[in-house]
């Protein structure tokens, strides 16, 4: 494995977004991989749909919360296609589903794999680079505080309670740590992003690890 | 009064908030470790901000266990 590894040298990670008030943490979560995995692909980066997530994923509960397997399930087994942000815009507040038409443009999730990587963050890194950035959730109750800086304490695991989208790692410095992709706006943390201490499971971030497939 | 209500509120979180900082940059020993301090979510309760962004549930995936020959 390289020592150090960002999917956002590769073009391959959409800008920091902000959720504003609603709590659709999980939907970032998704459409980030998502976004990411298309590009990684080859195709062009674009900005896709958090509020047809948001909207349409019945199983979960829009802006009061959700799971990033519920919400990759309903795209799974539903076959809808992911359509741009531009078509559908966010607005922050739960509404009504807007349905499109099958022909209509837009990105088809084939699959998904969402595994527990405690103890295995050796074999986390690994996935990383194979599969692309990884959808995860974590306990961040500390985050409220965070300004910057590598998270090593203050994070339990095995509660989860944020949804978040690992993008790379280092491991070149004295404290090896996980690149992760927020989404509380870029004046948040370091421009958005939160540095996790490798090893150790810290805030949860190996228990619950989804990676997307297109 | 709703207004100075409504400030004594958010003043009293964010004093909560700089106690929190301190406690929290106590185990902050090298250049690395992580800062905490104020930022758009101090004038917030601990509840406040769990409610709104904490939002998410995890089912928890098989443990990973190395890909499969075929794979």
């Amino acid at each position: 494995l390289p020592a150090k590894f960002d999917w956002r040298d590769k073009a391959a990670v959409g800008s920091v977004q902000n959720q504003q008030a609603c709590g659709g943490c999980w939907a970032f979560s998704v459409v980030g991989a998502i976004e990411s995995v298309y590009a990684k692909a080859g195709q062009p980066l674009k900005q896709l749909s958090v509020q047809q997530v948001i909207d349409c994923s019945y199983k979960n509960q829009g802006c009061n919360g959700g799971s990033i397997t519920r919400a990759l399930s309903w795209l799974k087994q539903t076959r809808v296609k992911l359509v741009k942000q531009s078509e559908y815009p966010y607005k922050a507040k739960t509404g009504i589903c807007h349905l499109f038409s099958q022909s209509h443009d837009g990105v088809l999730v084939k699959d998904f794999a969402a595994h527990d990587f405690s103890g295995r963050e050796e074999a986390m890194m690994g996935r990383l680079v194979e599969w692309g950035p990884l959808a995860v959730t974590v306990d961040a109750v500390s985050w409220q505080d965070y300004l910057g800086g590598i998270m090593q304490h203050h994070c339990s695991c095995h509660h989860a309670n944020h949804a978040v989208l690992v993008t790379g790692y280092d491991t070149t410095g004295d404290v090896p740590y996980w690149i992760v992709q927020n989404s509380w706006g870029t004046s948040w943390g370091n421009e958005g992003y939160v540095y996790i201490k490798i090893g150790g499971n810290v805030c949860g971030i190996a228990d619950s690890v989804t990676a997307v497939f297109l | 009064k709703l207004h100075s209500d409504y400030y004594h509120r958010r003043r009293s979180y964010f004093e909560n908030s700089i106690k929190r900082h301190a406690y929290l940059n106590s185990f902050s020993t090298d250049k690395d470790s992580a800062k905490y301090g104020i930022n758009q979510f101090s004038d917030l309760s601990i509840n406040e901000f769990r409610e709104l962004y904490l939002t998410a549930t995890a089912e928890t995936g098989p443990p990973y266990s190395g890909l499969k020959t075929e794979e």
